[in-house]
């Protein structure tokens, strides 16, 4: 599995159409307090399937939708996508692309889409925790996350062996 | 089940001794398994020793350390587990200058060994340094963000942008 | 004490909506009590909108706007009840340069106005340079702590020792 | 109330004695990871009267004296002062100097003097927390604390307020 590109509209602070290249190595994202680069990372944490409002920084899943700003009104919407490269079990082949897509509507609950086909929530949650192949697909350290780690009591850390064992 | 969180646990537990002593330019951590005769309910201990000193509980260490102490545990899983993608959000923030770049240093290698892709949020100019390339977000219109490609110099800039 | 309660979080208050706009160059804060008729038992609430946002709830804000935002509420206690001693242990790690600069600002003109002496623990070059005095912390020793007085590019190159 | 000196003796990784004037104006505490600045915090927070070791990240208040490094056997005792100059309510008239003291002995409990009197906990304590006269007589924002102030529940904020009214 490869992950290629993540796409945003509508999601938290990313009012307008916004994609990010992932491409080999190391990237860097930059920028003044309250820019929006962690919500981008929760973007990426959000169209894999995160449940928790909590762990977006919001008390309801609606939170996330643009909220307006002092020049623009709210949104009814927020989307992203994040396009992936096979191998990926059951789902593409190597080289293959993947599309993963989340929709929130105001008042209506997500909508998930593997390559545009509607899919439960449950399916794309699977297809990023394979855990029969004991393979990963990713880790995101949240900010001020990683201390905690320290912190944590011995048998919440074992949970994250679990998880990559 | 069982036998595969015990391979796992060796596995990450033999990283993690090499990363600590990587991140921390000495001093000894490992891994243990407490509590319990059966891994699947032992809970996973964090055994540190900072270099020069002693051997105390881990909640005693300074912010800079368990920042350090935690990107070593997450690293090893990486090693022994890879996985094609790895997203940290300012977990540089606790460091000092020295600290910052023995962490990007082992996450460069981690990337050019494993294969694994990293999106690394910063505010500091030494990691901003070692990263391949950089994307600038800025609020020109109030409230909306927006993505941009930057140089380093553009970078170093923008944190003082209000 | 009801009625010092509420004296006490209107002057709060007002200091708090004063040191918000300050700190974030812009945007409005206020308190507010609520959830109960009787301030002994009511909750306070924090009500934040950055400059060019819009109102949303306080959890939502950045890691750090949080920090400002803290910031300009522990002010504002020491500017309705001041107190001869505030220290403050690495509050401006997840500041950007900018917002650095508003909080060192804010907190020199509240030692002058209110006469309190600050310890001012940090990593920041921008912060240390608004300091009276630096004091350095070495281990020279393995393990053992000294204090020692520096100059400003003394405590720079500090940072970078390990 | 002034606070003018604070001596350390054997606290954490503070081995020998040492002694930080607190003069006038901003004072900088800098140094690289680990060396002593938040244990210098928290060699205040303990001599004014904290009864938590867990506000110290120790799991026992034994944790604080000096557990010896490579080169160092550990030490039997920790002590802490505090200067003070008065006016004080009771104790110190204005310009008048107090000295707060607190001792750990292993195996021991901790023993507090007032100008080298033995006293209890709670004297140190109500010293410090004047209720009746109004007057707070120190904040001490801990490493990673600030950003919680905007998370913590509201009625955990409000009792910020009845300290500080
Ligand atoms: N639904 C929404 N609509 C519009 N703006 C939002 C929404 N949700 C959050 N925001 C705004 O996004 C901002 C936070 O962005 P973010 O946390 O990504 O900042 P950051 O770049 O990580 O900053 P820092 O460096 O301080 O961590 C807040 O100011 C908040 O008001
Ligand atoms: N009782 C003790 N005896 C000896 N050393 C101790 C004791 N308790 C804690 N330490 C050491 O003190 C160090 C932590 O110091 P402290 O938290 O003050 O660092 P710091 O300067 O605040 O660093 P940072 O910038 O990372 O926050 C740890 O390495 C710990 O091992
Ligand atoms: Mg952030
Ligand atoms: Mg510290």
């Amino acid at each position: 599995m490869k992950f290629t590109r993540l796409a945003l509209s509508g999601f938290k602070s990313f009012a307008d159409p916004t994609e990010l290249a992932i491409l080999d190595g190391l990237t860097g994202i930059v920028g003044p307090n309250g820019c929006g680069k962690s919500n981008l990372v929760e973007a990426l944490r959000w169209v894999m399937g995160e449940g928790s409002a909590r762990q977006l920084r919001a008390s309801g899943m609606e939170e996330v939708i643009f909220a307006g700003s002092r020049w623009r009104p709210p949104f009814d919407a927020a989307e992203v996508a994040l396009q992936l490269e096979g191998p990926v079990e059951g789902l593409a082949g190597p080289g293959e692309e993947l599309v993963i897509a989340r929709r929130v509507v105001r008042g209506e609950g997500s909508v998930y889409r593997i390559n545009g086909r509607e899919a439960r929530a449950r399916d794309v949650r699977t297809l990023f925790a394979d855990a029969s192949s004991g393979a990963r697909s990713a880790a995101i350290i949240g900010q001020g996350a990683i201390a905690a780690l320290v912190d944590v009591r011995p048998d919440e850390r074992r949970r994250l062996l679990e998880e990559a064992a | 089940a069982r036998v595969r969180l015990l391979e796992t646990f060796r596995a990450v537990d033999g990283h993690f001794r090499r990363l600590f002593a990587e991140l921390f330019g000495g001093g000894e951590g490992r891994l243990e398994l407490a509590g319990a005769d059966d891994p699947r309910v032992a809970g996973l201990e964090m055994v540190v020793r900072p270099p020069g000193k002693r051997l105390q509980h881990a909640g005693l260490l300074s912010g800079g350390e368990k920042s350090l102490a935690g990107l070593a545990l997450v690293f090893a899983f990486f090693l022994a587990r890879p996985a094609p993608l790895c997203v940290l959000d300012e977990v540089d923030a606790a460091l000092d200058d020295a600290n910052v770049v023995r962490f990007a240093d082992v996450m460069a290698r981690i990337a050019r060994t494993t294969g694994t892709r990293f999106l690394v949020v910063t505010h500091h100019p030494l990691t901003m340094a070692r990263m391949d390339r950089l994307y600038g977000i800025t609020m020109a219109e109030e409230g909306v963000s927006r993505l941009v490609s930057v140089r380093l110099d553009e970078a170093v800039a923008l944190r003082a942008s209000a």
